[in-house]
């Protein structure tokens, strides 16, 4: 996350941090006690060889050692399942359900085609690159307001179509989401309420001014989701 | 023990036609091919040296010849009854090694200087003279290797200023590079990577082995060169070592490695599939292909590394071995291997044509029963459990087991499958409006809020 500041304890607990090898590659949200809700381009393909993936949960430090890597949960996926045709998400299922704790629960789906007022700020999460923003290794949060779709076009010289399928946020100053951060959540909030309304996507620009980064919109995906949990 | 027949390149059905008056060719005498072919070598009670022999199947009988196709007035002819059967000595034109046992016609140097003849001491003076050096061969100013020097065969030239110089008689390894892993190779290389002789394919000793020429009359078994008939990682023999089953032969590799007589396709296969480079990635079971560099649940030796241009990515269905179809390893751990035959057959089965549906395909009523993916669709009836309601309405309209959107799915027509990995997915059709995600957007006024607020006490 580009900008921005760490993130308090208990709070971020539905990220997870998809491990590839050893090391941080992916975020990813935690939408069901053993499912993952990601980018689907941090797979190779919707048949990836998954012996050399780990989802951690429950950490706030990719480094943790000592009592706060007491929290954390490591899962192993058994299935990738990839997202209707252009949607870039996917969703992993877990080979063992998380065990809901104080720094691992689920986050909530929004309402099927729901839509989220302009101007809205809501936050993006992350591991990723911080362009020399501090707190690295370190869950990162920034906010960024919500860009209306025609607006975003605009922004993005028309060079890429900005359909229902898809939402934006920031672009007002250099801040947001960045390498390693992508599959990530974008998460809004209402009273006491957090859903997670959009999942950032690989390829689409790093935090850059007048550049909204772009989302998969969840809700657009909402009803492909439950099908999934459903079968 | 080495047979006889190791020694001779064979022909299929011709015999030579030689002119009477320098030629001799023994009376024809009924015996086993081998015994004739030990004759041949042994050369022993012969009024001239054997150089191949003439073998009736029919018959059984033996003809030893005094000369072979390479002979000069020498014609080849075709003739069902005779196998030809031509010393390999004088035969080929590569070497293995420094070429010590070379005795082929070349008779020119490197630099294209005609060579002196060994029985004379003119423009060189030498003591390499033929009746000194019998079993060397030195014929005519025919190019030999009598001093076993490492550079190979040479000569004493006709240039009073070069007294000697190599004649650049190629390795076996290298008259013929091999693309991809060989199954094409053709050439003349008979000898393993540690140097061991190769066995004969048409022979079961030392090792008796299923690889025949008969049985596989396109993969080139011929004599016992280094072949690949069965997909290794580069071609191979049989050795004559007993105690050496089989080994690796070092063959020169092409620059590009292109596998050029392979065919490639994509959403259909020809011959058995050699190139097929298609996307389907699962079994007509519906199991889902292991991926190529796993090594799980299945070991195997084909890492995608060693088999470049046969495209072994990801888990798609490949042939990279010359099996009847292409196949895969499967991820189900009982389960090995499974031929692809959910792939059609070029020509046979005409590809589906490009399909596409109108709005969400909800009124879709096309023959579609397939995924993305490639697993075949489940019948409908199957899922009446799981989703009663419209699996009914679905057995009104009869809809077997094709791709249909019965719950309104936006993303487009769908189906159950009998895989575990993937019991539903969404079909292999297109959406008829190039932007489908354009769906009109809720009006301002009637916007939904993306929150559910729980109602707590």
């Amino acid at each position: 996350i580009v900008g921005g500041g760490p993130v308090r304890i208990k709070e971020g607990s539905w990220m997870v941090s998809i491990q590839r090898g050893s090391t941080h590659w992916c975020g990813g949200s935690l939408v069901r006690e053993e499912w993952v809700l990601t980018d689907r381009q941090c797979f190779s393909s919707c048949v990836p060889d998954l012996s050399e993936y780990r989802v951690w949960l429950g950490i706030s430090h990719l480094n943790e050692s000592g009592e706060n890597d007491f929290h954390r949960q490591e899962r192993r996926i058994s299935h990738v399942i990839c997202g209707p045709e252009g949607s870039s998400l996917a969703l992993l299922r877990l080979t063992q359900p998380a065990l809901p704790r104080e720094r691992v629960r689920i986050i909530q789906l929004p309402v099927a085609d729901c839509r989220i007022q302009e101007d809205t700020i809501c936050s993006v999460y992350g591991w990723g690159e911080t362009k020399g923003t501090g707190h690295e290794g370190t869950l990162k949060r920034v906010h960024l307001p919500i860009v209306s779709n025609e607006r975003c076009q605009q922004l993005h010289n028309r060079a890429i179509p900005i359909n229902s399928s898809k939402l934006c946020a920031g672009g007002k100053r250099d801040e947001g989401v960045c390498e390693k951060d992508y599959g990530g959540p974008l998460v809004c909030q209402e009273s006491n309420s957090k859903v997670i309304v959009g999942v950032s996507i690989n390829g689409r620009g790093c935090a850059r001014q007048n550049r909204p980064a772009i989302f998969m919109n969840v809700a657009f995906y909402t009803g492909w989701i439950h099908k999934v949990f459903k079968n | 023990k080495r047979h006889a027949l190791q020694d001779y390149q064979k022909t299929d059905a011709v015999s030579l036609v030689a002119p009477p008056d320098a030629s001799y060719m023994s009376k024809g005498r009924k015996m086993s091919v081998g015994k004739c072919a030990r004759r041949c070598s042994r050369n022993r009670k012969l009024q001239f040296t054997c150089r191949a022999f003439s073998f009736n199947q029919k018959t059984a009988k033996c003809h030893l010849l005094s000369y072979d196709s390479l002979t000069v007035g020498v014609r080849i002819e075709n003739d069902s009854n005779f196998d030809l059967y031509e010393k390999k000595d004088f035969m080929r034109e590569c070497i293995i090694g420094n070429g010590l046992n070379y005795k082929g016609k070349r008779s020119v140097t490197k630099s294209g200087v005609q060579c002196q003849l060994w029985n004379s001491k003119t423009p060189h003076e030498h003591n390499f003279l033929p009746q000194r050096h019998k079993h060397r061969d030195l014929r005519e100013n025919l190019c030999r290797n009598p001093d076993n020097t490492t550079t190979g065969p040479w000569c004493f030239t006709t240039d009073p200023k070069i007294r000697h110089q190599d004649c650049s008689i190629p390795q076996c390894s290298e008259v013929e590079c091999m693309t991809c892993n060989g199954e094409s190779y053709r050439g003349p290389m008979d000898h393993t990577e540690s140097g061991r002789e190769c066995q004969r394919w048409d022979l079961e000793e030392p090792h008796k082995h299923l690889f025949h020429p008969k049985r596989y009359p396109d993969k080139g078994l011929k004599d016992n060169y280094c072949r690949n008939p069965d997909g290794r990682q580069r071609p191979w023999c049989f050795t004559t070592d007993p105690s050496t089953p089989w080994e690796y032969c070092n063959i020169k590799q092409c620059d590009s490695d292109n596998s050029g007589d392979v065919d490639n396709t994509t959403t259909c296969f020809r011959g058995r599939g050699e190139g097929y480079r298609g996307t389907v990635g699962v079994t007509p079971e519906g199991v889902t292909c292991q991926r190529w560099d796993a090594q799980f649940p299945h070991r195997h030796s084909y890492a995608p590394q060693n088999y470049r241009c046969k495209d072994l990515r990801e888990n798609y269905c490949r042939n990279p071995d010359g099996r009847q179809f292409p196949w895969c390893f499967t991820t189900d751990p009982n389960v090995p291997v499974a031929f692809c035959t959910n792939i059609p057959r070029c020509g046979v089965t005409p590809p589906e044509p490009e399909e596409c549906y109108t709005g969400i395909g909800d009124t879709y009523n096309g023959k579609r029963a397939k995924t993305r993916s490639g697993i075949p669709c489940a019948p409908w009836k199957d899922h009446r459990e799981s989703n009663e309601r419209y699996v009914d309405l679905l057995m009104a309209e009869q809809a077997g087991n094709f791709c249909r959107n019965p719950d309104k799915d936006k993303h487009g027509p769908w189906c159950y499958t009998n895989s575990s990995s993937i019991p539903w997915d969404y079909c292999a059709l297109k959406s008829c409006e190039p932007s489908h995600n354009n769906l009109p957007q809720k009006d301002e006024s009637t916007r939904t809020s993306c929150f559910v607020h729980k109602q707590v006490r």
